[in-house]
C-alpha cells in the first residue's frame, strides 16, 4: 500500500483506506480448497498456474476434478502435489511472491500421467507448459519439490493399506476400489468414528446429531436430545419450555418453534372441517361468537392457503371444555396470528364451533401461453 | 440451457432473473408466492446483503423489458443453514421481495410439490434460464426438455462429489441438453397430470457444461426442503415480534 493502492485476490485493483497496513494489501491468502489442505505450506496466490482467479473457480473447475481422479491410477507417486502446487501455488508470506514447481517435477508428472489419461481420451491440461517452470536449484527457494513427508493423497482420498489413494466417495461404497481391499474393511459406523441410525445402520457424523434437521429415516438422530419436565414441552431445537408457552402467541423457543402449526383444519382439508387450535399443544375448538370473516382469511393464509370458501358454525353436542373464544378486544391487538387472539378457559354462550374450508392458492398454471387457433 | 431453443413470452411466467449491478442477471430464481421466490445459495456467495439485488418477473428478452414485465427489490435473503459451499449441498435460498408481485398471465407462481413428493426416472422435464448456452449467453430466454436420472445412475458421473438426497439429477449422459452457468437457481418444473406445472428442482451444480466432460446436471431436490421452506416464509410472515 506504499502508493495507496491495494492488489485484491483477483488482479484488480482498489484504494485502500488510509489506516491498512502492509500485510492487508498481502496477496497471500489461506488455502481453502479442500483437495490440498495437507500440503507443507498453508497460503497460496492467486491467480494460479491455470488461469483460475479464484479458489472458488478452482474448486469448480476441470482440473480439481481431473487431478484427484488420475491419482487413482498410481501413475506418479507425487503427482497430487504436483497438481496442487499449480492449483494453488506457494506463496511466501515473507515476500508475497509466488513459488512454482520445479520443472522437473512437471515432467515427471506429464510423463508418467499423461498417457493414462489419453487411453480415456483425454489430455493432459493445456496451460501446463512445464518450460514455464523454473530449474530445480541447489537452495531449493526458486521452485518446490516434494519433500520425504510430503503426502501422496489428498484429504479428497482414502489411503489405502498399500499406500494407493482412492477417492473418499469410494470409501465404503460396497464395491472394493483399492488393490487391497482395504477401503471395504472396518466400515462400521463407530470404526469410521460416526454416528450410526439405529434402524436403517446410516453413518452419520456427529455434527449433525440433536441438530433439529432428522437426518435418519426415523428422525432418531433428534430423539433423546434433551430431556424436559412433565410440565415442559421440548423445542424444534430441543430447547424446553413450559407447556403454557405453546401456541400462545409469543415465540419462546430461541426457534420459535413453540408457535408453528397452531392453526390447523381437522384432517380432510377438502370438505368443511373443524378448525383446530393446539393451544398448551392440547386441540382446542374455536367458538363462533363474535367471529368475523377477516379471521377466517387470516386462518386460511396462516395455514399457507387460499381464501376461505365456507365457515359455518356448528353446534357442539356433548359437554364440550376445551373453547377457545375470542379475546374481547381482539381488534386492538394486531396480532399477526389468529390464534394469538384466543383465549381459553371461558365458557361458549352459542356453543358453537368454527367449520371452514380453505381454497388453494392457484399455481403452476400458464395462461399466456394458451394456443391459439390460427 | 444447452441444446435447449428460444422460449416464447408467458411459457414460464413463474421464471425470473436475480440481478445484482454491475452484472445485471447473476441466477435465474422462481416465483412460488407473491412475496416470496427461490433460488439456490451459491448465488448470494459475496453478495449476502440483500440491498444489492432485484428481481425481475415476468421478461423473456433481457435486453427488452416488456409490458409485462415486474421488478421488485429484496427485503430478505434466508439462506438454508446447512449449504456448503465445498460440497455444494443443501443448495437452496428463500428470498422475500420487498412488496407482492401482481399476478398476471406473465408472472405467476409455480406449485410446490408435497414434502419427499419423488421423480420417477425417466420422467421429463423442463428447464429455464438465461445462462450460457455453449457458445453465447442469450439475452432470450431459454428452455431445455431433460429427463429425470436416478442417483445411483447419477453418482457413476460424479467421482468426486457424493450425490445426496438433497438432489436431483436430469440431463443426459452426452449433455446434450443441459443447464450452465447462469442458469443456477432456475426451475426444473414437471407437469403434472392435472396440467399443473410442479417445482422439483432448482438448478444447481453439474459439469463444466461447455467442456469435454459431458454428464448430466444436479439440482437442489425441493421435495427435500418442503418442510424448511413452509416454516421459513411462515416465521418471516406471522411471527415478526
Amino acid at each position: 500500500c506504499l502508493y495507496n493502492s491495494c492488489l485484491d485476490s483477483c488482479g484488480g485493483s482498489s484504494f485502500c483506506d488510509p489506516n491498512t497496513s502492509l500485510n492487508n494489501c498481502s496477496q497471500c491468502e489461506p488455502i481453502t480448497l479442500e483437495l490440498c489442505m495437507n500440503l507443507p505450506y498453508n497460503y497460496t496466490q492467486y491467480p494460479n498456474y491455470l488461469g483460475h482467479r479464484t479458489q472458488n473457480e478452482a474448486s469448480i473447475s476441470w482440473e480439481s476434478s481431473l487431478f484427484p481422479a488420475l491419482v487413482q491410477t498410481n501413475c506418479y507417486k507425487y503427482l497430487m502435489f504436483f497438481a496442487c502446487t499449480i492449483l494453488v501455488p506457494k506463496c511466501d508470506v515473507n515476500t508475497s511472491q509466488r513459488i512454482p514447481p520445479c520443472r522437473v517435477l512437471c515432467e515427471h508428472s506429464k510423463e508418467r500421467c499423461e498417457s493414462v489419461l489419453g487411453i480415456v481420451g483425454l489430455q493432459w491440461p493445456e496451460d501446463t507448459d512445464c518450460n514455464q517452470f523454473p530449474e530445480e536449484s541447489s537452495d531449493n527457494e526458486t521452485c518446490l519439490m516434494p519433500g520425504e513427508d510430503v503426502e501422496e493423497c489428498s484429504p479428497s482420498h482414502f489411503k489405502c493399506r498399500s499406500g494407493r489413494c482412492v477417492l473418499a466417495s469410494r470409501r465404503c461404497d460396497g464395491q472394493a476400489d483399492c488393490d487391497d481391499d482395504s477401503d471395504e474393511e472396518n466400515c462400521g459406523c463407530k470404526e469410521r468414528d460416526l454416528w450410526e441410525c439405529p434402524s436403517s445402520k446410516q453413518c452419520l457424523t456427529h455434527s449433525v446429531i440433536c441438530d433439529g434437521f432428522p437426518d435418519c429415516p426415523d428422525d432418531m438422530d433428534e430423539k433423546n436430545c434433551s430431556f424436559c419436565q412433565d410440565d415442559e414441552l421440548e423445542c424444534v431445537n430441543h430447547q424446553c419450555v413450559s407447556r403454557d408457552q405453546w401456541c400462545d402467541g409469543q415465540a419462546d423457543c430461541l426457534d420459535s418453534s413453540d408457535e408453528w402449526n397452531c392453526v390447523t383444519l381437522s384432517k380432510n382439508v377438502n370438505s368443511s372441517s373443524f378448525l383446530t387450535v393446539h393451544r398448551s399443544a392440547v386441540e382446542h375448538q374455536v367458538c363462533v361468537d363474535g367471529w368475523q370473516e377477516t379471521l377466517s382469511q387470516l386462518a386460511c393464509k396462516q395455514m399457507g392457503l387460499g381464501e376461505p370458501s365456507v365457515t359455518e358454525s356448528v353446534q357442539e353436542q356433548e359437554q364440550y371444555l376445551q373453547w377457545l373464544v375470542l379475546h374481547s378486544n381482539w381488534e386492538s391487538l394486531n396480532g399477526t396470528t389468529l390464534h394469538e387472539l384466543l383465549v381459553k378457559g371461558q365458557s361458549c354462550p352459542s356453543r358453537s364451533k368454527i367449520s371452514l374450508l380453505c381454497s388453494k392458492l392457484d399455481c403452476g398454471r400458464r395462461p399466456a401461453a394458451r394456443m391459439n387457433k390460427r | 440451457i444447452l441444446g435447449g431453443r428460444t422460449s416464447r413470452p408467458g411459457r414460464w411466467p413463474w421464471q425470473c432473473s436475480l440481478q445484482s449491478e454491475p452484472s445485471g442477471h447473476i441466477c435465474g430464481c422462481v416465483l412460488i408466492a407473491r412475496k416470496w421466490v427461490l433460488t439456490v445459495a451459491h448465488c448470494f456467495e459475496g453478495r449476502e446483503n440483500a440491498d444489492v439485488w432485484k428481481v425481475v418477473f415476468g421478461i423473456n428478452n433481457l435486453d427488452h423489458p416488456s409490458t409485462f414485465t415486474q421488478t421488485r427489490l429484496v427485503k430478505t435473503i434466508i439462506l438454508h443453514p446447512r449449504y456448503s459451499r465445498a460440497v455444494v449441498d443443501y443448495d437452496i435460498s428463500i428470498v422475500e421481495l420487498s412488496e407482492e408481485i401482481s399476478e398476471t398471465s406473465y408472472v405467476r407462481p409455480v406449485c410446490l410439490p408435497h414434502k419427499g413428493q419423488l421423480l420417477e426416472p425417466d420422467t421429463y422435464c423442463s428447464i429455464t434460464g438465461w445462462g450460457h448456452m455453449g457458445n453465447k449467453m442469450p439475452f432470450k430466454l431459454q428452455e431445455g426438455e431433460v429427463r429425470i436420472i436416478s442417483l445411483e445412475q447419477c453418482q457413476s458421473y460424479f467421482d468426486m462429489k457424493t450425490i445426496t438426497t438433497r438432489m436431483i439429477c436430469a440431463g443426459y449422459e452426452s449433455g446434450t441438453v443441459d443447464s450452465c452457468m447462469g442458469d443456477s437457481g432456475g426451475p426444473l418444473v414437471c407437469e403434472q397430470p392435472q396440467g399443473q406445472w410442479t417445482l422439483f428442482g432448482l438448478t444447481s451444480w453439474g459439469s463444466i457444461c461447455f467442456s469435454k466432460v459431458l454428464g448430466p446436471g444436479v439440482y437442489s431436490n425441493v421435495s427435500y426442503f418442503i418442510e424448511w421452506i413452509e416454516r421459513q416464509i411462515y416465521i418471516h410472515t406471522f411471527l415478526l415480534n
